[in-house]
């Protein structure tokens, strides 16, 4: 059965969509059947897995609503064990119609359901919001992965997010565990990046991935030419800091 | 009259607060009175301020739901001329409570008449995304900034910010202007930014501040002290651009 992992932060910018890419991309190169879901209304997942969803296509707005099945939406993408469930900025709408939907926030879990025997990883992209589509995402998860950019506002949110965590744990999940809290755009040369790095360490202890994520222009070039790191530059610090996390993550299991 | 300017862009961690802060500390180091609004339940602008408001303190969320007016939740901050009205996380709240309210998007220009003509200057920092939170702070602008990150996924949210403002000239402010398009985070050495640049500048014509917010260490440093880049390192290339930012918006007018 599928494990469902969410990527989580209401913090903008801190390597979320970048996470959700190249982490369920490496799983895919390890032979792991994947499916990425991007629940963000941006898109940028889609977008940085060359998929631009057009007006007429199925995307997680349909599939959230009601109007179509999971795997009427899912496409192919350019690496064999990976498949997308693409979203569109219409997406935006779901949190307003949801709202006065009974068990609105299980909308996702419901409609995973019936594919999640297909994968063994599911890895769900978030907007920077602790609104429905990611109480959505939080239900649907066994497990979240939390990034956190080395920087100073990035410990701030910790508190909100552990509460909404802790909220969805009480009354909408109660299996919902911690993945894993990964630091991103880490630059050794810093005071600042090593002070947030120490910081998180003591704040989430045993949680935090040994891999970090190092700043890396070619994670920032790669979603430009719509590809993972490891297809636009498998030889680059990005490709493996990714390939080390996904290591890491298959090992715990 | 205060002339109110909205700091605004769903993407997440695009310099929107280190905008609003630093833009507006250097409109008061220049001796225009200008108040800061921080609208956003990360409450990121005041804590890099050096405010962390508490529980019984009044801030953002007692003001736009009702409780209080804007002058009990204004402070004073280290500089003269910059008062700031504080955010604290219960403001996530209001995005909920607000919805069934008549003129909901209209309440934050209703609190923020009485003391419009206090300031020369009132700029408020959003949330990423494009909720009822920076609704109100659309309907309550004069002028949109639109901070833009030299990376990838910059460009592609535009149509969608566009979008948002477009409908509030139609149906809530039809005085709402853009104010300026600001690259932030540049870095001359990379072909990306200069690429980001180029298409900003085509996207957008005449309206890209020829100032540009390099990216700078120095800027990232200056809220773990609560301090603005003027007065954490006037000599740094983050303060310079800010204060030539500052000198443009003045002459614009
Ligand atoms: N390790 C890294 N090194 C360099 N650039 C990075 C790195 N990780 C992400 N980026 C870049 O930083 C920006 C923000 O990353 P990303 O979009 O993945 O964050 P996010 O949390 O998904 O943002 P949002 O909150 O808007 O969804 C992007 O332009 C991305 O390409
Ligand atoms: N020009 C710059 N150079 C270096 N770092 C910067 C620069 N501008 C902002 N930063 C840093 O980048 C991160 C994101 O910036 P900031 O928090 O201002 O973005 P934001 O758009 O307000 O984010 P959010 O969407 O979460 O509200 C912060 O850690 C900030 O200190
Ligand atoms: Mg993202
Ligand atoms: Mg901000």
């Amino acid at each position: 059965m599928g494990k469902i992992m969410a990527v989580a932060n209401q913090k903008g910018g801190v390597g979320k969509t970048t996470t959700a890419i190249n982490l369920s991309s490496c799983l895919a190169a390890a032979e792991k059947k994947t499916l990425i879901v991007d629940l963000d209304p941006q898109a940028n997942t889609s977008s940085g897995l060359g998929c631009y969803a057009k007006d007429t296509d199925i995307t997680a707005y349909e599939v959230l609503i009601g109007n179509a099945s999971a795997a009427d939406a899912i496409v192919s993408t350019m690496l064999p064990y990976l498949s997308l469930l693409p979203s569109h900025v219409r997406l935006v709408g779901a949190e307003v119609e949801l709202v006065p939907m009974v068990a609105r926030e299980h909308k996702l879990k419901e409609v995973l359901a019936p594919i999640l025997s297909n994968y063994e990883y599911i890895i769900i992209d978030c907007p920077p919001s602790l609104g429905l589509l990611t109480l959505n995402t939080l239900t649907a998860a066994d497990s979240v992965i939390i990034p956190i950019q080395c920087e100073y506002y990035a410990l701030e949110g910790m508190g909100q997010l552990l509460n909404s965590i802790n909220l969805v744990q009480m009354h909408l999940n109660p299996e919902l565990q911690i993945e894993g809290v990964l630091l991103t755009m880490y630059d050794g040369r810093l005071n600042l990046s090593r002070q947030v790095a120490e910081e998180t360490r003591k704040y989430f202890p045993e949680k935090v991935y040994s891999t970090a994520i190092n700043r890396n222009v070619r994670l920032s070039e790669a979603p430009s030419f719509g590809k993972p790191i490891i297809l636009y530059d498998i030889l680059s610090t990005g490709a493996q800091n990714y390939i080390s996390l996904a290591k890491e993550i298959i090992s715990n299991g």
